[in-house]
């Protein structure tokens, strides 16, 4: 899991049964205390692998909107709710957003969430039994074993390896940021990868996403784009298909605060 | 209950602010442009502590501060 705060905005990304958005009421409050207050909020999330071990209000996306309502001052009137279906029935991706206005900046945002990896790459992130290291060490191990440094290379990477198994790291180049988290458990394997970029940053992406996949192999990966000046999500089918993963759908929805989403799944041949 | 093991699927949840006067949307009027990293750490980890998660791990430059979580 992981943490951003910058002076006008904080990004939480949580796995696990965490109960997210209990986080909501004591940030506006301490924000107060700053003179600072609340304009704007994206939640998303995909389908849980384990929906029945989270607890409210992360129960059901219905519950999670009537918190999320109730949470939020009134001065953010411009709301919306949506689940993105795909073609694959374990696959769907939930958004609310809500704002003060409808102000659209510049940078867009790729959620990627991989599943069903690849067993020997997903095997780089157990630790080793007594391997003397802690979870700073271990992550930097795992770090340089899978050439996570290189989707990044100007990136300072912050990485952490969990025991048994398990990896979470987050980069810092500049005002973006990159964060990956892995749970290697076959049966329920899973990684995640997010970044964020500006207008002049989205012709990378392409390389991005192929180091991404390739360093993951997952049979199954979304990717969700939130743009609002940038169409980023005309490049990511174009740079995963020569990688062999074969694009099962795309939808788009338009939220009045964060612009546009596309969410697109893909999958390997071997499905 | 489905035998379960570790939800990998994660929320993600994301909040902007500005100032209250509006003439304060320059950063730099916000204590010297750090916003919300003035949070001081004791009020960080509460909200944390709400979410059940805790800092293992820290960096930051001069845009932003980034954390590790564990649950």
């Amino acid at each position: 899991s992981s943490l951003f705060v910058y002076p006008d905005k904080i990004i939480i990304k949580t796995c696990g049964t965490t109960q997210l958005l209990k986080s909501v009421r004591p940030l506006i409050h301490h924000a107060r205390h700053l003179g600072l207050s609340l304009s704007s909020v994206r939640y998303t999330r995909g389908n849980y692998i384990f929906p029945e071990s989270q607890p409210f209000p992360h129960t059901s996306f219905k519950d999670e909107v009537v918190y999320l309502e109730d949470s939020l001052p009134n001065s953010l009137r411009f709301r919306k709710a949506s689940v993105m279906p795909s073609k694959i029935p374990t696959h769907s991706w939930h958004v609310f957003t809500a704002s003060t206005e409808i102000d659209l900046g510049d940078v867009f945002t790729i959620e990627i969430c991989m599943t069903e990896l690849d067993k020997v790459s997903a095997g780089k992130f157990f630790r080793r039994p007594s391997d003397g290291k802690n979870g700073d060490s271990a992550g930097k191990e795992m770090t340089e074993a899978t050439a996570i440094g290189n989707i990044n290379p100007s990136a300072l990477i912050c990485d952490y390896a969990f025991d048994p198994c398990g990896y979470s790291m987050n980069g810092i180049d500049g005002d973006r940021y990159s964060t990956i988290h892995v749970t290697p458990e076959d049966g329920y394997s899973y990684a995640s990868f997010e970044t964020v970029g500006s207008r002049h940053g989205g012709d990378d992406i392409a390389r991005v996403l192929k180091k991404v996949a390739q360093i993951f192999r997952p049979a199954t990966m979304s990717v969700s784009t939130t743009s609002a000046g940038r169409d980023v999500w005309g490049r990511v089918a174009s740079a995963l298909e020569p990688l062999g993963l074969k694009r099962r759908s795309c939808a788009a929805d338009e939220f009045p605060s964060a612009g546009t989403v596309v969410y697109q799944t893909f999958t390997t041949r071997r499905k | 209950m489905a035998v379960s093991g570790f939800e990998g699927f994660e929320k993600r949840l994301e909040l902007h602010f500005f100032g209250d006067d509006p003439t304060e949307m320059d950063l730099n009027n916000l204590g010297r442009g750090l916003g919300l990293r003035r949070l001081d750490f004791d009020s960080l980890q509460q909200v944390l502590h709400a979410v059940q998660c805790t800092v293992v791990s820290a960096v930051g430059n001069l845009y932003f501060d980034s954390y590790v979580l564990s649950e």
